[in-house]
């Protein structure tokens, strides 16, 4: 564990606790894609098998329950609890789209051939484009609340901190693991244009719009 | 140690 490692974790952990409180505070999930919640459950549930098996620290163990139940309670809300307030209209990416070439990918590259590595892999590469749908929704209404725009760049800040840790970590102990690396670089990249808004528009108290 | 041996990250 180093600092960037568990700024990123704190980051993660930040929007998706931003995301469930907004859409709980406000009874409404408006302006959130379901789409992009259930990409993440799948994620969180593809990689995370991995606790009927190993061990890693109580933290560890901790972050991924929280992770998967967090995300099964978004979903949730957003499908049952508040479907009435749902912008399925909007919602409108088409996921199949981002989970066939997931799927394609863990089969290419992997670290063996087995089912929990597979799912792994398959998870590693399904995050770094789960927030499409989300992106593409924004895109579409042209805005997005303050509270999504600040949920948007907690998350997209938790795997650019990763690549800080992962340099890190190639340094001081030579870990490398070229996998989650390129997924994570991916993924990072995803975010940058929404960043570049974030930075120039939300945070000088303005609304998030995307120009036509 | 191969990654596959250890996932520690989340």
């Amino acid at each position: 564990m180093n600092l960037f490692r568990l700024m990123g974790d704190v980051s993660h952990v930040l929007a998706v606790f931003i995301l469930l409180a907004k859409i709980w505070r406000t009874r409404s999930a408006a302006g959130i894609s379901g789409r992009s919640q259930i990409l993440f459950t799948i994620v969180y549930l593809a990689r995370y098998m991995d606790l009927f098996f190993s061990f890693i620290s109580l933290y560890n163990t901790v972050m991924k329950l929280l992770f998967i139940s967090a995300s099964c309670a978004t979903v949730y809300l957003i499908y049952f609890k508040f479907r009435a307030t749902y912008d399925g209209n909007h919602d409108t990416f088409r996921i199949e789209f981002v989970l066939v070439p997931s799927l394609l990918l863990a089969f290419i590259f992997h670290y063996s051939m087995s089912f929990f590595e597979l799912a792994w892999s398959f998870s590693i590469f399904l995050e770094a484009v789960a927030i499409l749908p989300q992106l593409f929704m924004v895109t579409k209404t042209g805005e997005a609340e303050n509270i999504t725009s600040h949920y948007l760049f907690a998350l997209g800040s938790y795997r650019a901190l990763y690549i800080l840790n992962w340099i890190y970590r190639y340094y001081t102990e030579g870990h490398f693991d070229p996998i989650a690396v390129c997924a994570g670089i991916v993924q990072t990249i995803l975010y940058c244009d929404f960043f570049y808004l974030y930075v120039t528009k939300v945070l000088q108290g303005r609304k998030l719009q995307v120009l036509p | 140690t191969l990654p596959s041996e250890a996932h520690d990250e989340l």
